[in-house]
């Protein structure tokens, strides 16, 4: 009756089958709350973010929160060792967690780690292409989309702008991080399936 | 559930966030 969790963002993959569902989903809660704060003071930060409506701010932290957590997380991911961290500290094996049910995610959550590891952003890179990740997000319940869509432009210009002043003869980069933005929309239909399929029974 | 996002509580969560640096802006 072993039942799992895999997510890094819980202590351990390992769930105690004497506690109750609520209670498991409480104590999960308690884990990962602190990494969404985390992004909500992140795009608080995010230039023009506080101008759009409340509305809009919170649909796009509804819909992008996930794909930030997989950018900002990825550090979680040892793709020599195969391996990943959970809040704990402990590192599990893919193995291992393949024995406890993770499927399709896992092996795409390293793919898209190693990829983004490759081109060796700094923490100012990074930081940037995290900003375009959540106000590229799903538009679908946007009051005003032109707004939304202004930002996301001025963002991506200064990304290509930093970029282009970093790594003046690898103009390549910018387009390679383009294109993670469908491989995250992608990894978060992924994990929405995934928690829709999770159930805890009482 | 049938939308994840309300599966976690995140919208609950995101609102508290964002509303208790609205508190402290000045006006």
């Amino acid at each position: 009756n072993r039942m799992h969790l895999v997510c890094p963002m819980n202590t351990s993959p390992q769930v105690d089958p004497q506690k109750s569902g609520h209670s498991i989903w409480e104590e999960f809660s308690m884990s990962f709350t602190p990494a969404v704060r985390e992004v909500v003071e992140f795009a608080k930060r995010i230039p023009g973010f506080r101008d759009l409506s409340e509305h809009d701010q919170v649909s796009l932290l509804k819909a992008g929160t996930f794909e930030v957590l997989v950018v900002r997380f990825t550090s979680l991911f040892d793709v020599k060792e195969r391996a990943v961290t959970f809040l704990s500290g402990r590192k599990y094996s893919v193995e291992a967690l393949r024995s406890m049910g993770a499927g399709d995610l896992l092996n795409s959550m390293f793919d898209f780690t190693e990829k983004l590891q490759a081109l060796n952003l700094g923490e100012e890179e990074m930081s940037l292409f995290t900003a375009v990740v959540l106000v590229s997000a799903d538009r679908s319940g946007l009051e005003n989309v032109n707004s939304v869509e202004a930002l996301q432009e001025s963002l991506i210009r200064a990304l290509r702008s930093l970029i282009t002043k970093n790594h003046p003869n690898e103009i390549a980069i910018f387009t390679k991080l383009l294109l993670k933005l469908p491989d995250l929309r992608s990894l978060n239909n992924m994990h929405s399936e995934q928690l829709l399929a999770f159930k805890v029974h009482p | 559930f049938s939308d994840p996002a309300s599966n976690l509580g995140l919208e609950d969560i995101i609102r508290k966030a964002l509303m208790g640096n609205m508190e402290e802006r000045p006006e």
